[in-house]
């Protein structure tokens, strides 16, 4: 990989893109179809009530469950975008230690209806209100707030897989060992999305979805924030009962 | 540390 010319040719942008495509949309934990297909199924008032009288740390921790499933789908992405693994197990796990939740957030847009701001969860569709009783209401409204601009830009699949991978292949992020490698990738996957928005007629999207990535790390930190505040009053709920890849990858 | 990273990292890809 790291011996590819500058500028990649078309054809190498083209695979690229390809491959991309290919990995997100064999590493989505739901397809587009069956989330269009169950959008109108809601959770009843007894069901909204029943999230509701959990408990703080059961609620978290049931939240931190499917959050960590929802990882594991974006670690199969990682894993399968052209070059990923020819970098040092040390930068693997630093991008993914600080973008694997951002993925996740650009990819809850695709699991968000904007008709009615619900979000696929548990196997249906439920608003801010099903997560009361994290007691996080500001992180949550701005989880949603979120997702209500991903899908106001319309991305397409093919836009979207682009975008994760930008995301996840950050060359600023700290710490990382061979910062150049990691340079090189994200130059190259910024050709194919400038080309896919040229091919799109979408161009003035690169702008808006460059503006995304400030708002991500925002979220990040309220979600690292907000996790800080729980285990201090809940500490052994995080040590014995949370899964362990949520552990390494945000306390 | 990161035990189930490296883990999931190391599985090659299905």
């Amino acid at each position: 990989y790291p011996y590819c010319p500058y500028p990649p040719s078309l054809l190498h942008i083209e695979e690229l893109c390809d491959s991309i495509v290919r990995s997100h949309r064999d590493t989505s934990q739901f397809r587009l179809e069956e989330l269009q297909a169950l959008r109108w199924k809601l959770f009843s008032r007894e069901e909204i009530h029943a999230y509701q009288s959990k408990s703080v740390d059961e609620m978290w921790q049931h939240c931190a469950v499917r959050l960590t499933e929802a990882v594991q789908y974006v670690v199969e992405f990682a894993k399968r975008i052209p070059g990923f693994r020819g970098l040092g197990q040390n930068d693997q796990i630093t991008l993914l230690k600080t973008g694997s939740m951002e993925v996740v957030l650009v990819r809850m847009s695709r699991c968000f209806n904007t008709e009615n701001s619900t979000v696929f969860f548990d196997g249906k569709f439920g608003s801010t209100e099903l997560f009361k009783s994290l007691g996080c209401g500001d992180l949550m409204v701005a989880v949603f707030d979120f997702a209500h601009s991903m899908c106001a830009l319309r991305l397409t699949e093919q836009q979207m897989a682009l975008f994760c991978s930008l995301v996840l292949i950050n060359p600023d992020r700290p710490c990382l060992e061979d910062r150049g490698r990691v340079h090189r990738m994200r130059r190259d996957l910024e050709v194919c999305l400038s080309h896919m928005l040229h091919r799109d007629n979408q161009e003035s999207l690169q702008h808006k979805l460059y503006q995304k990535v400030s708002v991500l790390q925002s979220l990040c930190s309220l979600h690292v924030e907000k996790l800080h505040w729980f285990s201090q009053r809940y500490p052994l709920t995080v040590h014995s009962v949370f899964p362990p890849l949520y552990k390494e990858l945000f306390t | 540390k990161h035990k189930i990273l490296h883990r999931l990292l190391q599985n090659s890809t299905s």
